[in-house]
């Protein structure tokens, strides 16, 4: 069992890293174990520094960044035993535009190079600029949820009236 | 192994039957607060075995039925259903169409939940291991939930280690 | 101080029934303290009941309700006490387009009957569309903040920019 | 009481000097991921008394003295200063100039922090009593951080009761 945390653990590591530089377009992380003897009872750490600035424990990263950088380890993670569906919940919400983005360029390579289909709930009009087609959910009767299927350009003019009201 | 529907009718806000059928590629969902999109990703954590009411933001298990609203009473019972299909790609680079499964789950008030596979009454437990096979369950990392990200960097090293035990 | 703790109770209660209103345009909520004999070791439960929906304890509602009651709550509390200044920190988040226009409304409301400056760190466009002003924060040199003061016209050109990017 | 301008100086991720002039109504604060927002809400709680470098996302004091970057060292002290006015509005409705105060902490690395109140050195009590007048202090409800809302609502009712106590 502690092979196999050691194995996991370095593979995870080198996702994770390359995954970081993507989504932050530099920089460097890495995840360490905080007992190299017995790591089935290890802390996991997470150091990064984001491009220009210095090493830094996760803690003392900003809110965005912090987030940036979990998506960065969970999809590292992921990527070890791909499952048929991965399903995200409004993880974009502290994201700055161009982050945004990258983390949408990120979920493009993914979804090219597997079989994954992704689900991402989001508040964000960019991140739905980016979807193949959008599920919009609403409460027509209150307290009741109904499901329309929207396709893009539909979603588009759904996004401006809602600015607009 | 694909996932190709999930059907909820009666869990959470979800009063009439609906279906979402999952295509390739990037599929958003999308709408106001508190219309149901976190419900939906609940509903998929508890087809797959979910155990603990509290992980659902419940406060019991019966809380995942339907509750009622001013205008519409309670149900007695919900249902949902994930259809997963294996798929066989031949020598020739087409796709064959292989074995295709509906794992349901279905809770009635004051007794508890049953589960099918394929209409075959089976238990928590074979549900849980058909889903794990494929890397997929209540507590996998493939469901990311409205929060967990907060979670996983508020957490105690130990507790984040898990993680990567998920992954061995 | 058991006197003290019990007018604030029942005057926070108020505010927050009245803000939480406005915000949700109907719905009710209120503060609930679960001894009411000791009540300085009293617990502070919240019940709301979103509009249509029946009343449940703020763990039931969703990540955005729950977002906008805690608003609700903290206003409330601010105002039995109102400082020269009300600092909130992306508290936008989570919340959708409507959500966003009618917390927006609120803040005009209480800084037009009050003497407070409100400071609102925000990466929604709508929030920053309806500031006096923004303070732009970058930073020009890799880990060196710098500030611009943006009159509200460079913003908008400035959002423009960042969601073309 | 009104607050007028914040000025940091060394602090944090301000290594250059920088003023901000609070004028009536709402300001917005708004800039990339990590570009130093709250960074700014730190230097007002951490001026106002802050006591433990926990509450400032630091592992010591002196984690809010700029640390340096790839180009540039890191510095050996750090100051925030607010200046408050006291306005007074006379009978004929037209606002008569008040006292100013300028109330500033200074930190150097190794040695820990002073505070002054126009330019008279102060005690740290001094200076949290001074805000504390003015329903101001580095755990005031008038300073609501990232993350706080979800405190808030994770919180167990008899921490969450203590909001209240802030209100009587
Ligand atoms: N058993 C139930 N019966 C009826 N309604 C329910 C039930 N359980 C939860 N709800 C309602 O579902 C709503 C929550 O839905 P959900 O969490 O999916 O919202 P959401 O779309 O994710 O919103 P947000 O964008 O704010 O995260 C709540 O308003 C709650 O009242
Ligand atoms: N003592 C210090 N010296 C230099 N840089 C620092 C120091 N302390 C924190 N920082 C940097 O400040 C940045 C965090 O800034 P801040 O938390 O204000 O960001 P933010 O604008 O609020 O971002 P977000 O939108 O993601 O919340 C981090 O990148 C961190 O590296
Ligand atoms: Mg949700
Ligand atoms: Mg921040």
């Amino acid at each position: 069992a502690r092979e196999r945390l050691q194995q996991s653990y370095e593979k995870v590591n080198s996702n994770f890293k390359h995954l970081f530089e993507k989504l932050f377009d530099g920089g460097k992380a890495e995840l360490k174990l905080d007992d190299n003897e017995d790591i089935l009872n290890a802390g996991l750490d997470i150091v990064a520094w984001p491009p220009g600035k210095k090493p830094q424990t996760i803690s003392l990263l900003s809110g965005g960044e912090q987030a940036l950088t979990v998506i960065a380890l969970i999809l590292a993670v992921f990527l070890e035993n791909p499952a048929p569906v991965c399903i995200l919940d409004e993880v974009d919400a502290p994201l700055d535009d161009t982050n945004v983005k990258k983390f949408c360029d990120t979920l493009d390579d993914l979804s090219k190079n597997s079989n994954t289909k992704f689900l991402i709930v989001t508040h964000h009009p960019y991140t739905m600029s980016r979807m193949d087609r959008l599920f919009g959910i609403t409460m027509a009767k209150k307290g009741e949820s109904i499901m329309l299927s929207v396709d893009l350009n539909q979603a588009e003019k759904m996004v401006n009236e809602e600015i607009v009201a | 192994m694909e996932l190709k529907k999930i059907k909820l009718h009666g869990f959470k806000s979800f009063e009439k039957q609906t279906e979402f059928e999952i295509n390739k590629g990037l599929t958003g969902i999308v709408g106001p607060n508190g219309c149901g999109k976190s419900n939906v990703l609940d509903s998929l954590q508890w087809v797959m075995g979910e155990t603990s009411y509290k992980n659902l933001r419940g406060s019991e298990m019966d809380d995942v039925i339907f509750s009622g609203t001013d205008t519409s009473p309670s149900r007695n019972f919900a249902e949902v259903s994930v259809i997963m299909s294996e798929t066989t790609i031949t020598s020739d680079e087409s796709k064959a169409s292989g074995d295709e499964y509906e794992i349901k789950r279905r809770i009635e008030r004051n007794s508890g939940s049953k589960y099918y596979i394929n209409s075959i009454e089976k238990r928590a437990k074979d549900v849980q291991l058909f889903f794990a096979d494929n890397s997929l369950g209540p507590h996998s990392i493939s469901i990311v939930k409205q929060g967990q990200i907060n979670q996983i960097i508020e957490s105690k090293p130990n507790e984040r280690r898990k993680i990567l035990e998920e992954a061995a």
